[in-house]
């Protein structure tokens, strides 16, 4: 099964 | 004092009709270059960018960078109240909390003016790198809203597979499963009819379609969509809208766990 990711972990937040 | 104005509001009117699905409140940042937003949905899944050049509209007047914060779909009520060939301008100061809307007939025998009150959106930004993609598709925009809706009535997912020669569409479900492979295709009549393989390297990635379903719905903006993909990146599908700039939607990809 794969898991949905959030965006987070790819674009810095700031 | 902002002022913009649009020879057709049938542009913003699409716009909007296009996100606000996605993202239900947005903050426009508007400075001398135009207009941009950037919103996530509310899973922090997806995220809509969107880019009009001040050179794209008829007049562009931003005396100093600021925000509107707006909910888009009271924006899409007034904006169905414009004629999509009706001139459209948007008007605000950094004093009062309202954009004003003003929708003008061609022939200048109607002028209709509405005014939206602002609100104070408070939204993370995110910083999205310009990467380079390992893998660049564009073709039809129809043919991927097409794509994209067939396999969404077999599966849930997507598994995109981008090779030199194909990208391969795959979805399985309980009833069974589903291929749709598109080849290169240059020789057309109109460019924007061509599919276009740019690979650096092989892709193969797994992405929720109901975003992808949801993105398609900008499909009348633009003639061709770019799809851009890198392993274990979120893809980029990127509507070009001539001469203004572009809407592109982020998706964050389906790890295997």
């Amino acid at each position: 099964e794969s898991s949905q990711q959030a965006l987070f972990p790819y674009f810095a937040q700031f | 004092m902002f002022e913009a104005q649009m020879a057709q509001a049938a542009l913003l009117k699409q716009i909007i009709e296009s996100i606000r699905e996605l993202i239900t409140e947005a903050t426009f940042e508007v400075s001398g270059t135009g207009m941009m937003l950037q919103a996530m949905d509310s899973s922090h899944v997806s995220l809509v960018a969107l880019n009009l050049r001040s050179d794209g509209f008829q007049l562009f007047r931003a005396d100093r960078p600021f925000s509107m914060g707006m909910n888009l779909n009271h924006m899409a009520k007034m904006l169905k109240c414009a004629g999509k060939d009706d001139t459209l301008t948007m008007r605000a100061d950094e004093a009062n909390d309202l954009v004003t809307f003003l929708f003008e007939s061609p022939g200048n025998e109607r002028l209709a003016e509405f005014e939206l009150k602002l609100m104070d959106i408070t939204s993370e930004n995110l910083g999205i790198p310009d990467a380079e993609y390992s893998a660049t598709v564009s073709m039809p925009s129809a043919e991927f809203q097409r794509i994209v809706k067939d396999l969404g009535s077999i599966g849930d997912t997507v598994e995109i597979t981008v090779t030199k020669d194909d990208v391969r569409f795959a979805a399985s479900g309980d009833i069974g499963n589903a291929t749709i492979k598109c080849r290169q295709l240059l020789d057309t009549e109109k460019p924007e009819d061509r599919t276009l393989i740019e690979m650096v390297e092989p892709v193969n990635l797994t992405f929720a379609l109901r975003y992808l379903i949801n993105f398609s719905k900008a499909t009348s903006l633009a003639p061709s969509v770019t799809i851009k993909l890198s392993t274990e990146m979120p893809v980029v599908v990127e509507y070009k809208l001539s001469d203004i700039g572009y809407v592109r939607f982020y998706l964050a990809p389906k790890i295997e766990d």
